[in-house]
Order: C-alpha cells, then structure tokens, then sequence
C-alpha cells in the first residue's frame, strides 16, 4: 500500500474562511452569537465562562451538555446558519 | 419558541415587503416566488397578510449582500452565517439580509430557469441528452453564438424542447439598462473590458456595460451566474477550466485537495500555480425558500427556537415538503392570534328556552364589586335553570359552576351535573361572589379571585383576602374573569380586554404583561366574563355562550354552556 498523500493546505487568496483552531472557532462563536460577552476576562474566570457558555449552546441546540468543546460540539458549530444571535441581547 | 426582549411585533396586520436587489444565483422570477411562499408560511396561520412594494420604504425590505454589507454585521464568505434579519420597527428594525457568497438555490443544485427558446421558461432538466450525450448542465454545443441552452426534457431529440440559459450574453438584471444583455468588449475608465467586472465596486457583485463605452453611456447592468459557474472564491461567475494543474497535478474535476474544511473548488483557468484564479464549485445551495422563511419569522418577531425540527432553530437543514412546527405557530400566534377565518357568530335562539332574566332586565344581576349579601338561589334550582355563572373553572378534573354562593358538578364520568352545593361549607373564607378561580396544576392550591381580593385554599387551611396588588396586579383591576393555566407553574389572569400571566411560584406577574385579549386569542369575544381551561380547549364564556378555542388557538366550536357543558 502507498503512504496516504500527505495533505497539503493551501491559503487560496480570497478565501474568508481562514483556517481557525477550534478554541478560535468556538470562541468567536460563542460571542457572535451571544452566549459569552464579549469583554476580556482573565484565566481562570475565562475558563469557567467558557464552560458556561458552551452549556448554554449546547442546550439551544439540543446537544449533550457537557461544557466541554467536544467533537459534536465543533461540528455544530461549524454548520450553516442564521447570523441572529441565539441569546437575546 | 422565543419572543424578543419586549415582545416585539408589527402593530398592524397588512405587513409591507420590497426586494431590493437579487442574487446573480437564481432568476429574479425564482427569486420573487421564493420569497413570496416564504410570506405564505406566516400568513397561513396568523391573520397578516403581506403586501410587496416596488418602491418607497416598507415595512420589510430584502437585500443581498457580501461579507461587510453595510450593517455592523457583516458575513462570513461561502457557508457559515447564510443571512439574518432585525426584529420588528423602524429603520433597519424588520429588514432581512441574505450573504451572496451563499450558493443560493430551492435546496437541490442549480435551478435553471430557461428563457426564449421553446419552452416557455421552462426549467433545464438534468441530465438531458443531445445527440447522443448526456448534459449534467448547460451547453453551448450545437451553437455558434456561444449561448448556453439546455434541453427541458431528458431528451432533447426525441422532444425537441430547449430554452436558452443565464448568461450575460443574454440578458442582465438590475442596474438601469431594463436587463439589456451585455456589449464586450466595453470601455470602462478608460480599460477594455471582454468579461464581467468588479471592477469599480466594493461589494464584489459582477456587472458589465450595456453599450460599447460606460463612460460615456453610463448603461450597465449585473450579471447572472452561469449554472456552471463558481461561487465564492477569487472567480465569482467564472466556470471551472478542466483540466487544471494545481500543486504540479492534473485535475478534470473539482477538488477537495488543498482544503481542511473538505469543500470542493476548481481552477478558473487552465492552471492554478500561475494564476492562482480559483473559486467553490456548485452544490445543493441553500433553499432560499427555507432561510427566508425563518429570518421572516424573525422579521416579525420570533427570536431562535432550541426546538431543532422547527423552522426557527437557528442551524439550516434542508426539508423537502416543508410545514410548519408546532412550536413556530405557537409563537407566532402567541404574538399576533390565529389566522381569523369569519367571526364565530353564536347560534342565534329561534325561541328563548327559559325565562331568562338576565336579557330581560341587566339590573336584575348587577355585577357588585364588593360581595354582598346574595339573592338566593332556590337549592331546588337546577343549574339548567341559570344562564350566566359567576365563575366556571375545573377543581379535581370536574367542572365546577359557581353561582351566588353555590356550585355545581360536573364529572367526565356521568353525564348529570351535581348540586347545588353550598361553597361556603366547603370553602367558608371564600364571598358569595367568585368572579374567577383555579386549580394549581403542580401544587393543588386553589385561588378564588372576588372583586380585587383573592384567596388560596391548600385542602381545608386558607390564606386571605390579599389585595391582588400582591401579585402585581395593577389596582385598577375591578375584578379577575378568568383564569388559563399555561403549562407548569404559569396562569393567564383576565380582566376586560386584557391578560396578565402569572408566574405561580413566584406569585409575580411576568414582564411584558398585559396583552390583548383579542391579539392573542384571536376570535373570541373580547369581553368574555369567564375563561377557563377543559379538556385540553380553552372556553372563553359571555352570556349562555361559549367560545372553545384549541391547542392552535383555532376557535373551532361555540355553543350554549347550559346544553353543551351542563348538558341540561
């Protein structure tokens, strides 16, 4: 069998979507879409606001609530969508 | 279901609609019929009605448009946020946007409207075959004007009917040269252009000059994608040039390579290393039809659902045959009532079956607002001989009609009622004159509403009078009619045109409270002096008369309380 093909990414001019880390990725969406305000906070409290939140998300959409950023979690995330914020705000 | 801060929603019912621009996606015929079922999705089940306008400002206007469109919140590029949409009010308040870096389509690949041809802008169907080979999409083989056209049949031989595809060279739409096709190769700036352009606007749609020379003419119009064409990308309405090179291979089809996030492009020219010209290649699309139709729920109000089957969970989902959810009616009939068919008209009576004071003369029962000493009621008077009751309400699965100090019975099981009882054996604190009362579903406390006092009796121990201040009832309340029970731990308090809800354990009134009797529940009288909850239907009660409305606030009965609830 021949090695599979190492995949080679390639930053296509244009293209909106970068590359994000999932932390990136969820961080954004969780403030984006209302369930982590915006303001800067620090270790330890991010963590737990974090946690929060993500509870929160995954309760909207009918996920397991883990509070944790797991692989259902990111994939949901990563789905199309309406851009009106989930929490009122 | 969810409401925004505030309950906000359209103080009138004739809603007014104008699209302002249209995606290069899909024909603006499509485009216009797309939105217009999305309208219907709404109107079919709440009594608005949605007018388009062609110009002006109103009340919901449409627009397409890419990455930062010129609100604080701007798009995403292909896939991620499809569109969003304000709440309703002024201004931007009530606008729907849609991102054109979507693929926008009824849901299932490429719509191809034809036009001219023979077909009567009939849509392509793929494949279809010519001559021997089969299309999966639109072609200029056969033709020596370049025009791409597809067949409207699977076999073009056999049925002979074809229509021309969207092409610049064909027609454009928008812009101000009434959808003249375009001139290559035109001048513009002082350059030559042989294609589609954006060049000169920032919101990256395509367009071309209707005459040979833009700077002198000023004619132009907008250019509608190919079927074939890429989305997105560096390209946009470009079609993919097979075979391709890219990182030193060929490629005849698109690709994935080169990509994390699994989406297929292709080269628009002949190789990718060198020109770097790329763009995503045509899939299902989003349904326009269905995005629309949720960011028009927001437009008239509803915020997101967590109900993931209802048209108002944030996540897109394609539906072939599309309903709407339970919970997304509930919602918005919650802020404007059910569709009103004709007013119910009660039945009129040919002959009055009773001597009926109460039609005869209205001093005969004053209403007092304070308890008084009562008329007494003869105990060898069957209910069936009143026609008005102070107050109708279920207390242990049975009916129960109270009237001057006694009651009545009636259980599922049998079909007699019973009494008279006396109320003032069996709840001694509680006046003569119960203006509305009900049973707590979770906690099995009973709450008797007289004048602006209540009491709440937990089996033989009683609490009251309290003013019904204490609940945050406004004191100019003269008396409570009736009383809804909404799921656990949640009452509707009527008094006149207007409902309160009660949050039971908090013994508060929610915020955003009263409400419209008649917004609500549309189709009821708005001066009903009882409303009760039986057997999953809400009654709402004026004179001998009930309204009875179901789950879908759908009033679907009314009849006489004497004959059909005490089955006199």
């Amino acid at each position: 069998w021949s090695l599979p093909l190492k995949s080679v990414f390639v930053t296509f001019p244009g293209d909106i979507m970068k590359n994000m880390t999932d932390g990136e990725l969820a961080e954004g969406y969780l403030k984006k879409f209302g369930y982590m305000d915006t303001l800067q906070r620090s270790g330890f409290q991010s963590m737990v606001s974090t946690s929060k939140a993500l509870k929160r998300m995954q309760r909207q959409m009918g996920l397991e609530e883990t509070g944790e950023l797991d692989k259902s979690t990111i994939e949901a995330m990563k789905k199309p969508r309406c851009g009106v914020p989930d929490v009122a705000n | 279901y969810q409401t925004f801060e505030g309950d906000l929603k359209w103080d009138h019912k004739d809603v007014t609609y104008r699209i302002l621009n249209y995606s290069p996606d899909m024909d603006s015929a499509l485009t216009d019929d797309a939105f217009a079922r999305a309208f219907k999705v709404w109107s079919d089940v709440t009594p608005l009605t949605f007018t388009r306008l062609f110009d002006g400002t109103a009340d919901i206007m449409i627009s397409f448009g890419k990455a930062d469109h010129g609100d604080p919140y701007p798009f995403d590029g292909k896939d991620g946020l499809l569109a969003h949409a304000y709440p309703p009010g002024e201004g931007v308040q009530g606008d729907a946007h849609f991102d054109d870096d979507e693929y926008w389509t009824l849901g299932t690949g490429p719509v191809v409207k034809t036009r001219y041809g023979n077909a009567d802008g009939a849509m392509c169907h793929f494949p279809f075959t010519f001559e021997g080979k089969t299309y999966s999409s639109c072609t200029t083989d056969g033709r020596t004007d370049n025009l791409p056209w597809c067949a409207t049949t699977a076999d073009y031989s056999k049925d002979k009917k074809f229509g021309f595809c969207p092409s610049e060279l064909l027609y454009t739409f928008g812009g101000n040269a009434d959808g003249a096709p375009c001139v290559f190769p035109f001048t513009f700036l002082g350059e030559e252009y042989d294609s589609c352009t954006t060049e000169g606007r920032r919101d990256g749609y395509r367009w071309c000059a209707t005459t040979d020379n833009f700077d002198k003419d000023i004619k132009y119009g907008f250019c509608p994608s190919r079927d074939t064409a890429v989305i997105g990308g560096n390209s946009e309405g470009e079609p993919c040039h097979f075979p391709f090179v890219f990182l030193g291979k060929t490629y005849d089809s698109c690709t994935s390579e080169g990509r994390g996030d699994g989406k297929l492009w292709c080269s628009t020219t002949d190789n990718y290393d060198d020109h770097k010209k790329w763009g995503f290649c045509p899939d299902q699309g989003y349904s326009l039809f269905l995005v629309a139709a949720h960011e028009f729920g927001h437009a008239l109000g509803l915020d997101h659902s967590n109900i993931r089957d209802a048209l108002m969970y944030p996540m897109y989902s394609y539906v072939e045959d599309f309903s709407l959810h339970e919970d997304d009616i509930q919602g918005i009939q919650y802020l404007y009532g059910p569709k009103t068919g004709p007013d119910p008209k009660p039945p009129q009576p040919t002959t009055v079956p009773y001597p009926d004071p109460d039609i005869t003369d209205p001093t005969n029962d004053p209403r007092p607002t304070e308890p008084t000493t009562t008329t007494p009621v003869d105990p060898a008077n069957d209910a069936c001989k009143l026609t008005k009751f102070d107050t109708i309400t279920v207390i242990e699965g049975e009916l129960h009609f109270f009237k001057d100090g006694h009651y009545w019975k009636m259980s599922n099981r049998n079909d007699g009622n019973q009494g008279p009882f006396s109320v003032s054996e069996r709840w001694p604190a509680v006046p003569a004159v119960i203006d509305s009362a009900f049973e707590d579903i979770l906690t099995k406390k009973i709450y008797f509403f007289s004048g602006n006092r209540f009491w709440v009796y937990t089996g033989q121990s009683v609490l009251g009078p309290r003013s019904i201040e204490k609940l945050g009832l406004p004191n100019t309340i003269q008396k409570v009619e009736g009383a809804l029970q909404r799921g656990k731990g949640k009452v509707l308090l009527f008094s006149g045109e207007n409902f309160w809800r009660l949050d039971v354990k908090a013994q508060t009134i929610d915020k955003g409270y009263p409400k419209y009797t008649d917004v609500v529940f549309g189709g009821v009288p708005n001066d009903a002096h009882d409303v009760f909850q039986y057997n999953g239907h809400i009654y709402f009660c004026r004179d001998r008369f009930y309204w009875r409305m179901n789950s879908r606030k759908q009033v679907d009965r009314v009849g006489y309380v004497k004959y059909d609830l005490l089955k006199c």
